[in-house]
């Protein structure tokens, strides 16, 4: 109310509310910052960090992205996703490293597991998909190969062709595979792990980097995703 | 719009900054290091109601009506903000998937009376 207002200075002219003293107004501002920050992100506490992404992997998928620019000190410098940053629906992107330690990949069958935490009953839209994987020769360098990704039904049953690529057999050297179809049908089942095969002919002799020693070559997935909005959905009748 | 200062009692832009790694944040968020949140405070006499931003909308309507019929004494302006910006930020989930993404609205850049 107006009285509460003017000569009165121990009160917040804005809302009237009795004024903090400087101690609990930032603790208070701080809290919610940390609930504004949660809400946003559609989570309801900060995620429980149990084991760190080796730093060279996680500098490798972010210098392969184009809008994470990594600096020569190692800090990100970040640029606006220039039409999510208008809607209320933002696109936002996610980087996922194969689970190396995974039975999958030990099978030896080229396999790859990738975890994705999913909002209960959230629709996603996938925008575009890539794997990325580095593939090296272990001996002198020759010829084409031809690379196919498939997706992996449980149990390993019902593979789908994700893509296919033909390559020139290099040292060392990275590819990406458009994966969003495979990653679209996942998101829209209710499984949590996206298991991805690997098949090349005409390069047995190559290797997929992905073990820890290797912590700056581990095969990760890059999705842009955006939240589906039904209302915009366009019916006929 | 006017940013505060120690002599500033007229609505205002206060600069407020959070470093993640005094909260214990900077284990999952990677980037940005910190949050610009800042907030609005401050008087609004009537003279400065109506300044232009949300209030140039429906709210502008409602309080033109409330004035042009003389209800505006019971009725104080209020300083919002009327200028936000998005705030990148990439970002650990559960699952240690890297997350990027622009939360919209995120930081206050102006302020100004309703």
């Amino acid at each position: 109310s107006p009285e509460q207002h003017g000569a009165d200075e121990s009160r917040c002219p804005s809302c009237g509310m009795p004024a903090l003293d400087k101690g609990s107004e930032e603790q208070l501002l701080t809290e919610i910052a940390k609930q504004q920050i949660l809400s946003k992100l559609h989570l309801k506490e900060r995620p429980n960090i149990t084991h760190a992404v080796p730093r060279a992997a996680l500098v490798t998928a972010l210098r392969k992205l184009h809008a994470g620019r990594v600096r020569q000190d190692g800090t990100l410098e970040l640029g606006n996703t220039p039409e999510s940053a208008q809607t209320r629906d933002p696109a936002y992107e996610i980087v996922s490293f194969a689970d190396t330690d995974h039975a999958d990949s030990a099978a030896g069958r080229g396999g790859l597991a990738f975890q994705f935490s999913k909002e209960r009953g959230q629709s996603l839209q996938i925008l575009q998909s890539t794997l990325w994987l580095y593939v090296r020769a272990a001996e002198a360098p020759r010829g084409k190969a031809t690379a196919q990704v498939y997706a992996a039904g449980p149990g390993g049953a019902n593979r789908t062709l994700l893509g296919q690529k033909q390559f020139e057999v290099k040292w060392g050297r990275w590819h990406t595979f458009t994966v969003t179809r495979g990653v679209q049908a996942f998101f829209d089942s209710g499984d949590k792990r996206l298991r991805l095969e690997l098949e090349c002919q005409g390069c047995q002799e190559l290797a997929v980097l992905g073990s820890p020693g290797n912590s700056s070559h581990q095969p990760f997935l890059v999705a842009q995703v955006r939240p589906r909005d039904e209302s915009h959905a366009i019916r006929r009748r | 719009s006017l940013s505060c200062g120690s002599n500033v009692s007229l609505c205002c832009k206060k600069d407020f900054y959070i470093k993640f790694r005094d909260i214990q944040w900077q284990d999952w968020i990677i980037a940005p290091e910190g949050y610009h949140m800042n907030y609005c405070m401050g008087q609004c006499p009537q003279h400065l109601a109506g300044a232009p931003g949300i209030a140039s909308s429906f709210h502008a309507t409602v309080f033109n009506q409330l004035k042009a019929n003389g209800i505006h004494t019971a009725i104080n302006s209020c300083c919002v903000p009327i200028q936000r910006r998005p705030l990148s930020i990439v970002y650990f989930d559960s699952t240690h998937s890297i997350v990027k993404t622009d939360i919209p609205d995120m930081i206050v850049e102006s302020c100004g009376c309703t």
